[in-house]
């Protein structure tokens, strides 16, 4: 389950603060996965209780979008906590999908990549199967498939740790890689962090999720939960 | 685990003015930690907005319809304290749960003298037990008899410990932030999560 609330000291109104918790959970809280399970309880809440002396923020005023990024990039560093703590994971990983012809897809794809079991168990293993990331992407729920011409398609891990280079290509222009160098690919799996790239070529618009391995541990703390 | 925890948790931090936080271990959970929070708002010279987001399972908790009821109630204005509990996520428990769920609300409210619903309650552990009412509302009265309230740090810390159930670390996050026109707020935030995560909250 996750839980959290955020409060802060600046007089909003209800409405645009809702608007704000919407907009930041969109782009955090609802862009993480650690098993792909929704639960129950699943609650974000914000108070906002006006103790700063300042002008009411409303949907109008010249502050609001600067506040309402201010919260999601807040509510992302949070949101990324609590998958750095995925029961079992020994990796954060950023899923980056970017250049897609819609935020929605963009979205989509990255979550359906995050969510695969076979992806997750790959990623503890430090395997470079880029062919579970491709088979995530192509059964990706799209509503069409302006986003995704498989000639465009470019997928690669990054390392996140400035060695060089930073870039792995897997799958370019739709052609796969088929030299691969391997040893390289070890060393970026081998990171705590590391990032998948895709890059669809349709589009401008683009959207993360955050994803961790999927360990031995975690059916070890989930096989026994209730007793 | 005690690196993540070293990594990940602060050591310090500035909070929002306004807030008071206090934590307790009502027993609910086995191992005798940190199981019950509550934050108030005691700032008067604005009547609070509050906002939630929440889970589109079809299976709601109580705590969850509770929440959206109080919200939906008070049109977002007025709402002065959140309680989370761990342990025991109330949830598929039909009547009884609603029952309890609002009781821990109402418990709250009574002490902070709201004349109407002021409170969310959030819940998490396992489901499809009832919640253990007598610990809880003998853990929500210890915490104000003892004034237990504070806006410290190690407040902070707790509460974010009190809502934690297979979690490594508490994960509480502050940050100061300044506007364009020269104001300065602080945002701090707190969450729980560990396993059952792929939220789709709307």
């Amino acid at each position: 389950t996750l839980l959290g609330f955020i409060v802060t000291d600046l007089p909003i109104e209800s409405q645009a603060l809702s608007k704000m918790l919407r907009y930041a959970t969109d782009r955090s809280f609802n862009c993480i996965s650690v098993d792909g399970d929704m639960s129950t309880n699943d609650t974000i809440n914000m108070i906002a209780n006006g103790a700063v002396k300042t002008d009411e923020i409303t949907e109008d005023s010249p502050e609001f979008l600067q506040v309402r990024d201010q919260v999601t990039q807040f509510a992302q560093k949070l949101a990324q906590l609590v998958v750095r703590d995925g029961e079992g994971a020994t990796k954060f990983v950023t899923v980056k999908v970017q250049n897609s012809s819609t935020f929605a897809d963009a979205r989509t794809i990255a979550e359906s990549i995050s969510n695969s079991m076979l992806v997750k168990t790959a990623l503890y293993g430090k395997d470079a199967n880029w062919g579970r990331i491709l088979c995530a992407i192509g059964y990706a729920k799209l509503e069409t498939l302006d986003s995704l011409q498989t000639d465009k398609l470019n997928v690669s891990f990054i390392a996140t740790d400035n060695s060089e280079p930073r870039e792995l290509k897997l799958l370019v222009n739709g052609v796969p890689q088929l030299n691969i160098d391997e040893e390289r690919a070890s060393q970026i799996l081998a990171l705590p962090d590391l990032e998948v790239l895709v890059d669809l070529g349709t589009g401008n618009e683009e959207a993360q999720f955050w994803t961790c391995d999927l360990s031995h541990e975690y059916v070890t703390i989930n096989g026994d939960y209730r007793s | 685990q005690s690196a993540k925890y070293a990594a990940h948790v602060p050591k310090s931090g500035v909070f929002p003015q306004g807030f008071q936080v206090g934590s307790v271990a009502s027993g609910v959970k086995k191992n005798g930690t940190l199981d019950l929070g509550i934050l108030v708002n005691t700032n008067k010279s604005y009547e609070s907005s509050a906002a939630s987001v929440f889970t589109t399972n079809k299976f709601k908790a109580a705590p969850v319809i509770l929440s959206q009821r109080v919200l939906e109630e008070k049109k977002g204005k007025g709402i002065n304290a959140i309680v989370v509990n761990s342990g025991c996520a109330n949830s598929v428990t039909g009547e009884i749960g609603l029952k309890d769920a609002s009781q821990m609300a109402k418990l709250i409210d009574e002490k902070l003298g709201a004349t109407s619903s002021s409170t969310l309650i959030m819940s998490t552990g396992v489901i499809g037990q009832r919640l253990q009412m007598d610990k809880i509302s003998k853990g929500i009265s210890k915490i104000f008899t003892d004034n237990s309230f504070g806006s410290d740090f190690n407040s902070w810390l707790n509460i974010a410990k009190s809502i934690c159930t297979t979690d490594t670390f508490p994960k509480l996050v502050t940050s100061n932030f300044t506007m364009n026109n020269g104001t300065q707020y602080t945002l701090t935030g707190m969450a729980k999560g560990a396993g059952m995560i792929c939220p789709n909250m709307a």
